[in-house]
């Protein structure tokens, strides 16, 4: 796109193609390339670098639109809860060792709690992310009620005065009602337990996902409340622009991006660094 | 769905004799929109859009057939055939011990599809034997040796200091002693564009020669789709697909993207966290959700 300089068909045919690819979705797209068109008709844009940047700053006037509290900001109640949650290999497990480790690092004390009863060795990976994070782990039996090890992991917590309290849940698809009920159970306990919490829910969205990113951060958010989202997977070739339609309709702030599979693979979401991603 | 967005453009082919470019731009639009809101590739759409439109135009209408429908028809029939119209089974090799090798990007279900093909495997008379070459994800080897214990299937010894040609030289070795007839090798999730980890997957495949690959895909995977199934496909081979979540509300249009880009048949669809929710893959049904 960055060879064409006329700003003829072919150069819009092109530019909406990539911003199909991105996964911005067919009514952000539409909408650029309406007012986009609008503005060549009445000569505002004259040339294909001028329409990259009118693109670029429409993108990320949608993404500031949100308003955004970093999940690591400094801890004011203790323990400060963050609640995981999301489909199935989104990347929960090993984001939340990533953010715990961002904790521990700068002196903060982290309880990780192994509320995904569910998944063969779901434990274990956990368990091995406590230790490189350098976090406690509560967990209990393979099969046991993810409601009561988020209610023993708030217990000890409290009991040991820990700082942070991450809470990892097993993947599940928005659409099994049980499972989002399971969910609502989960945080109806950890909110009577410690009225205000969770602090932080935050919904692991594989980067890779196409349009069905928008239908599961509404459920999800309908379901318990979403506060902010973590983009995984970024370090691919996926763009994740479905994020902007989630930000725009349900203002829900994307505020981390992963990056790899390593600990130190997590970054706070920059707008310019997003949008511009989509162009590169 | 279709149907019900070709309502206002159907009233404009009425009473025409034949479907021309013309008369059916409009309903093209319409199925332009539908795909690519279901998550089929844009370029994957162009090309089917073409397919479709030398299907339709010089098509006589049919007294007393809705033209609309009409088109509607000749839409899921193309979506149909390029699915894969009909279904495809493992490559079993034709004498001594079947390798089936998976692969496939981060979290899209290779481990958990390799335990429920294992289940399917068993319940057809096969013996299979499990092995994981995935020395890097925490706990990925628990998660297979767990998920044989489940099923009763042996799963080979790896553990996470040994190299992962040798842990396949050795599960090799121990098919012949136990005798199994079917190796299935689960291997870590990776980016098509890590190019150390693409020739790792190379070297194994060229080290256990499998006559089955699986290619296993999330199947709400967005445009993305086309760019890792071809990568996979030119550096590694793929014989066969598998769509994962497909128990979940995703449109599925990287299954038309997949196919489109790579030919390779898509043989099974994942429909649950179970060890029992695999399925044969079935064009029709996929063909329904991506129309909408
Ligand atoms: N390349 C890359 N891989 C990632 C990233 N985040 C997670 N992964 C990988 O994605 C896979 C799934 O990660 P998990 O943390 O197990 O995902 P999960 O959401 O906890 O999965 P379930 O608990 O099974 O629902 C693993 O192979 C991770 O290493 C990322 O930012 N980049
Ligand atoms: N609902 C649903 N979940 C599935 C399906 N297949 C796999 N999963 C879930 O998806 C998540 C990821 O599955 P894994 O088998 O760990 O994926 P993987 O490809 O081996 O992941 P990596 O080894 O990290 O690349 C787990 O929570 C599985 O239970 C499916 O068909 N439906
Ligand atoms: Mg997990
Ligand atoms: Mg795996």
């Amino acid at each position: 796109i960055g060879s064409h300089t006329k700003l003829d068909d072919d150069f819009m045919d092109e530019l909406e193609e990539v911003l199909f690819s991105s996964d911005i979705g067919v009514d952000i797209t539409m909408r650029i390339v309406n007012d986009l068109r609008r503005d060549v008709k009445k000569n505002l844009l004259k040339d294909t670098s001028e329409v990259i940047g009118f693109i670029e700053s429409e993108l990320v006037s949608i993404v500031r639109g949100a308003k955004v509290e970093p999940v690591d900001a400094t801890v004011e109640t203790k323990p400060y809860v963050i609640l995981v949650i999301g489909v199935n290999g989104a990347g929960k497990t090993t984001t939340i060792g990533k953010i715990a480790s961002r904790f521990t690092a700068r002196g903060e004390s982290v309880l990780l709690a192994a509320a995904d009863t569910f998944r063969a060795a779901a434990i274990d990976q956990l368990a091995t992310w406590a230790q490189r994070s350098g976090s406690d782990l509560v967990s209990h039996k393979n099969g046991s009620d993810p409601s009561a090890v988020v209610f023993d992991a708030l217990k000890a917590a409290r009991a040991r005065g820990c700082d942070v309290l991450i809470a990892d849940t097993a993947g599940r698809l928005h659409s099994k009602v049980n499972l989002m009920e399971e969910l609502k159970k989960v945080k109806r306990i950890i909110s009577r337990e410690l009225p205000g919490a969770p602090h932080e829910t935050l919904l692991v969205l594989d980067a890779t996902t196409g349009q069905n990113a928008v239908s599961q951060a509404r459920i999800f958010d309908e379901a318990i409340g979403v506060t902010g989202i973590a983009l995984t997977k970024l370090d691919g070739t996926a763009k994740g622009g479905v994020v902007l339609n989630i930000m725009e309709t349900l203002k829900i702030p994307v505020k981390l991006v992963g990056v790899g599979e390593r600990i130190e693979d997590l970054r706070p979401f920059v707008p310019e660094d997003f949008v511009h991603a989509i162009f590169s | 769905n279709l149907s019900d967005r070709f309502e206002g453009i159907v009233k404009r082919i009425q009473g025409l004799h034949k479907l021309t470019e013309e008369n059916i731009s409009e309903s093209m639009r319409e199925v332009r929109m539908a795909l690519l809101e279901a998550d089929v590739n844009v370029g994957v759409v162009k090309k089917f859009i073409a397919d479709v439109k030398q299907q339709a135009v010089g098509v006589e209408t049919m007294r007393g057939v809705n033209p609309g429908h009409q088109v509607v028809k000749i839409v899921h029939d193309e979506l149909v055939k390029t699915l894969g119209g009909q279904t495809e089974k493992i490559n079993f090799a034709e004498r001594g011990p079947t390798v089936i090798l998976m692969t496939g990007l981060q979290g899209s279900g290779k481990t958990t599809t390799t335990a429920k093909l294992a289940r399917n495997l068993s319940s057809q008379g096969y013996r299979p034997m499990l092995v994981s070459v995935d020395i890097y994800r925490p706990a990925a080897l628990e998660q297979l040796k767990v998920l044989g214990q489940q099923l009763d299937v042996p799963v080979f010894d790896s553990t996470v200091d040994m190299d992962p040609i040798d842990i396949c030289r050795q599960a090799l070795d121990a098919l012949k002693q136990t005798g199994c007839n079917v190796l299935v090798v689960d291997t870590a999730g990776r980016l098509h564009i890590d190019d150390n980890m693409m020739d790792e997957l190379a070297r194994i495949r060229q080290t256990v020669n499998p006559t089955e690959i699986l290619f296993v895909a999330d199947s709400m995977t967005g445009q993305d789709a086309v760019t890792a199934a071809r990568e996979f496909n030119e550096r590694i081979g793929m014989t066969g697909v598998v769509l994962t979540k497909l128990d979940g509300d995703t449109r599925g249009g990287a299954a038309l993207s997949i196919k489109q880009v790579t030919g390779a048949p898509i043989k099974f669809m994942g429909v649950g966290e179970k060890i029992n929710q695999l399925e044969v893959f079935h064009p029709e049904r996929i063909a329904g959700r991506i129309l909408g």
